[in-house]
């Protein structure tokens, strides 16, 4: 059984708005 | 076939032939007999003309042409006959066949600077020591091959016509049987530009060169003259044992016809991509050819590293530059930081390395590991790009640390 990718969605980027990646 | 590869295609020591490199070339002399005209030598009249071209023209037993200088007076005058060769030879001898009698001082100098500059090659003088400052006939050994020498031999005054000066390069030069491993007979042997310069006649007690016409006009029994019917120089086109002729380029100028991937008026460097080793002078042995940078298709150009090729046993020295396709180290042969190695396909393949594709949250670096492909992830995260959650975790809302143990 292999997780899942991550949801990009779910992540808070408060404060880590530099560490986003392009969507 | 290709004198300088053999049946099986493997490169060997090719050389041009052996030719006359003066015949058909222009000399120009000092002083040419016929300007103004007179009773023997007319310039403007073809049967009585002495040009200089007729030095190094097609000559039959029947029918020497020659050129001969001005008649000259009283003291003696150097005359002199310059010929280039317009490219680097290997010179063997020169030699003068004379219409008049052979000058009594006589000294031949090459150039390998195409006429800047000029060394002497040998004299000739009845008095060396008098007019050249040299011994007669001295000896050469291993420490002066390169040192012109001065004989008395080829000065007699007879035969009176048809005498020949001759002077062979390698001819007692005790290196001359070692010749392939002699860098100073090779040099000595190259020219691109020949000089003789005759300085002094059989003077005038004798017969020797003098002009008894009495073309100025009652002239005294002290005038004299030169006049030679050939002008040799036997040898090679210059090419380092890399090319078996030499053809004229777009220019008209002559130039080796290159082989063993070298270049060069001479042959005398690499082609371009093919610094694997340094550019050597082909030997009986050895072709010594320029050989091509392994690049694994990655480079069209690489660079000469001597250290390297000491390093590897003088094998290969060559360093691949701008590597392309995401390729990287001295031969390409691996893959550039943030790409890794794709062993489905050969190191040649373009698509030999992949972006590693790290995932910008769950990867702690954009490097991955070369030969697999491993991104470093963070704690909890796994995957080739560390792109979920490993067992036992969860993802969390932190990008920071976006997996949590689950509860």
């Amino acid at each position: 059984d292999v997780m899942p990718t991550f949801d990009m969605t779910l992540f808070d980027w408060t404060d880590y708005e530099d560490l986003r990646p392009d969507m | 076939p290709d004198p300088c590869y053999d049946e099986k295609g493997v490169p060997r020591r090719c050389i041009p032939e052996f030719v006359n490199a003066a015949f058909g070339k222009e000399v120009q002399a000092s002083s040419t007999c016929g300007k103004p005209a007179t009773r023997h030598c007319d310039a403007s009249d073809p049967r009585k003309a002495h040009p200089a071209s007729y030095l190094t023209d097609l000559n039959t037993a029947a029918n020497m042409t020659c050129w001969r200088s001005e008649t000259l007076h009283q003291s003696p005058q150097n005359v002199t006959l310059t010929l280039s060769l317009a490219k680097k030879f290997e010179v063997i001898y020169v030699s003068l066949q004379f219409c008049s009698p052979r000058p009594e001082s006589a000294a031949v100098f090459k150039s390998m600077d195409y006429g800047k500059t000029w060394v002497p090659y040998q004299y000739y003088s009845s008095q060396c020591r008098k007019i050249y400052g040299k011994p007669n006939k001295a000896t050469v050994t291993k420490q002066n091959e390169q040192e012109a020498l001065c004989t008395d031999g080829h000065t007699d005054l007879y035969p009176l016509t048809g005498g020949l000066i001759a002077f062979s390069t390698l001819d007692g030069r005790p290196s001359a049987q070692d010749f392939d491993n002699s860098p100073v007979l090779q040099d000595w042997v190259t020219a691109t530009d020949i000089r003789v310069i005759f300085s002094r006649p059989h003077l005038f007690r004798e017969l020797g060169g003098r002009d008894h016409e009495d073309e100025d006009g009652g002239a005294s029994s002290s005038s004299y003259y030169y006049a030679v019917g050939e002008f040799q120089v036997g040898g090679r086109c210059k090419c380092h044992g890399h090319a078996s002729r030499c053809t004229k380029d777009k220019e008209g100028k002559l130039v080796c016809d290159c082989k063993h991937n070298t270049e060069g008026p001479e042959c005398d460097r690499c082609k371009p991509f093919h610094y694997d080793r340094p550019w050597q002078r082909a030997t009986a042995r050895e072709a010594n050819e320029c050989l091509a940078c392994n690049c694994n298709l990655h480079a069209r150009r690489c660079r000469f590293n001597m250290e390297l090729y000491k390093l590897s046993g003088r094998k290969s020295g060559g360093v691949c530059l701008n590597c392309r396709h995401n390729t990287a180290g001295r031969h390409c042969h691996y893959c550039k930081e943030g790409f890794y190695r794709d062993m489905s396909k050969s190191i040649t393949d373009r698509k030999a390395c992949k972006a590693c594709d790290c995932h910008p949250v769950g990867a702690a670096g954009k490097t991955c590991n070369q030969t697999t492909g491993q991104c470093p992830c963070k704690d909890g995260v796994t995957g080739l790009t560390c792109n979920r959650c490993a067992k036992g975790y969860q993802q969390s809302r932190s990008p920071v640390a976006p997996c949590i143990i689950t509860l």
